[in-house]
């Protein structure tokens, strides 16, 4: 799975996510991507998310919509995240990762996965990771 | 407002010898995307270009590179939404086309609909004049690879994208 989230300089939110599933899925099997509040969701008010992971346990807690949910509660873009992934890892044992921006740009690329590939752009700048931490 | 473009390329176990691939590759898209962005383009087309670039990339599971069916098919999946008007487009089990992100734009400009799938989001793309490619185009030695090891009836295939529960 791919996806990205961004804010341009009038202010205005989108997300984007695309995938070719889970390997060897059944014919006709559906997971989160294209199911709005789950594979992704942005509203300028709040904030945007793109998802990855386990696409079943991301449809189960819509985990694009918790995060913001969280974000509309006055989490940060982080702890949002961190919330969101760490309730779908406890309540239905899904591992994913997320990007998130807020409307004010503040970012976060977090993971409950061992490995997650991200990579941001703001202020002329390239930040990027693959394991936790980096 | 400082523009901002933040991207993934999947979660999950990334084996060591195609790290550097999709890391080029995602820090690519992410380039591609905010040059948009600091020509004063908007948040939409920054985000499209960029998945475009991922699904056009074989180290990516999208668009070309994308896992395979049981059956050993391609079936692909997107969806894009507009923070400003709340508008939305998905597709989802497309077959035989190069990006799927920009058919489900298609749906959320063209079309009244929020989500089309399989026979359908096919012939809408044919209405919209998408071409359509060999499925074989779509399928990498990597992705069938992992297909055929995922046939064996002991095989966790979940556990092999996604890796082991810490």
């Amino acid at each position: 799975t791919v996806g990205a989230v961004a804010v341009d300089s009038e202010g205005n939110i989108a997300c984007a996510t695309s995938t070719g599933g889970i390997l060897n899925k059944m014919e006709g099997r559906v997971g989160d991507t294209p199911c709005i509040g789950s594979g992704g969701y942005a509203d300028n008010n709040v904030g945007a998310v793109s998802t990855t992971g386990h696409g079943e346990a991301i449809m189960k807690v819509t985990l694009a919509r918790l995060i913001l949910f969280h974000m509309e509660q006055g989490k940060s873009a982080e702890a949002a995240s961190d919330l969101a992934l760490d309730y779908m890892k406890s309540r239905v044992g899904g591992l994913g990762g997320v990007v998130t921006v807020d409307p004010q740009g503040h970012w976060a690329a977090r993971f409950s996965s061992l490995q997650m590939i991200w990579a941001a752009a703001q202020n002329d700048t390239l930040h990027y990771g693959l394991y936790t931490g980096e | 407002m400082i523009p901002v473009v933040v991207v993934h390329g999947g979660a999950g176990h990334v084996p060591r010898e195609r790290s550097e691939k999709s890391m080029e590759g995602v820090c690519s898209a992410a380039r591609a995307g905010y040059t948009i962005l600091r020509g004063g383009g908007n948040s939409m087309d920054a985000v499209v270009e960029t998945v475009t670039q991922l699904e056009n990339n074989p180290a990516f599971n999208a668009g070309c590179g994308s896992v395979l069916t049981n059956k050993g098919d391609v079936e692909m999946d997107a969806i894009v939404m507009d923070g400003k008007t709340l508008g939305s487009g998905a597709v989802s089990a497309v077959r035989n086309i190069a990006n799927p992100i920009q058919l489900a734009r298609l749906v959320m400009d063209k079309t009244s609909h929020v989500y089309l799938t399989a026979e359908g989001a096919s012939q809408f793309a044919r209405s919209m004049g998408i071409p359509e490619v060999p499925p074989e185009s779509l399928v990498t030695e990597y992705s069938r690879m992992r297909w055929k090891k995922n046939l064996r009836p002991d095989a966790n295939p979940v556990e092999c994208q996604m890796g082991k529960m810490g």
